[in-house]
Parts: C-alpha cells; sequence; structure tokens
C-alpha cells in the first residue's frame, strides 16, 4: 500500500483503542 | 436493531464497504450521500467514533470500521 510505517503502526493503534472502547460499550449494556 | 439511528447506520455502512487501507474521507461520505448535510455526517461519525464502531486512519478526515476484515 502507499502507507508509510509510521501511518501503518497510527491507524493499527487507533484500530484497537476503537476496538476497546466497542468492548466497553458493549460490557456497559 | 443495533441501537443506531438510520443515518448512522448510513455513514458505517459506507465505511465498512470501502476497503482501501486508509479508509473512508468524510467528502467520499458526502458524495454518497447527498440528502445528508456534511455536518450530520459529522455527528454520525463522532458518534459512531465514541462507541468503537469505526475510528480515525491517517487524519482526522478518514475513518475505517472495526467490523472490516
Amino acid at each position: 500500500s502507499g502507507l508509510t510505517e509510521e501511518q501503518k503502526r497510527r491507524i493499527e493503534e487507533n484500530r484497537q483503542l476503537a476496538l476497546a472502547r466497542r468492548a466497553e460499550r458493549l460490557a456497559a449494556q | 436493531v443495533n441501537g443506531l439511528t438510520a443515518h448512522q447506520s448510513q455513514v458505517l455502512n459506507l465505511i465498512k464497504s470501502c476497503h482501501v487501507p486508509e479508509g473512508m474521507s468524510l467528502q467520499d461520505l458526502k458524495l454518497q450521500l447527498h440528502s445528508m448535510s456534511m455536518s450530520t455526517i459529522k455527528q454520525a461519525v463522532e458518534f459512531l467514533s465514541s462507541e468503537g464502531h469505526i475510528y480515525s486512519t491517517v487524519d482526522d478526515d478518514h475513518y475505517k470500521s472495526t467490523d472490516a476484515e
């Protein structure tokens, strides 16, 4: 892909944070 | 069904359908959701992001879904 390593790292980091938020919301339901 | 409004579901489905590495831009969303204003789209994106359905990628204008892959 045309993404830099730094961009890939940032995207993966944001994905992990979003997954954690999603799990938190589901647990709170 | 999933606790989302019609607008939020439409935005989420479009983001889910996008498979480029940097995800979908707000401009792409606006192009495909002509009937929705940019502020409505941004509100939906903000909500979906706070709920962990989507996340920003290369900048705050591009989003991917956590349900993808």
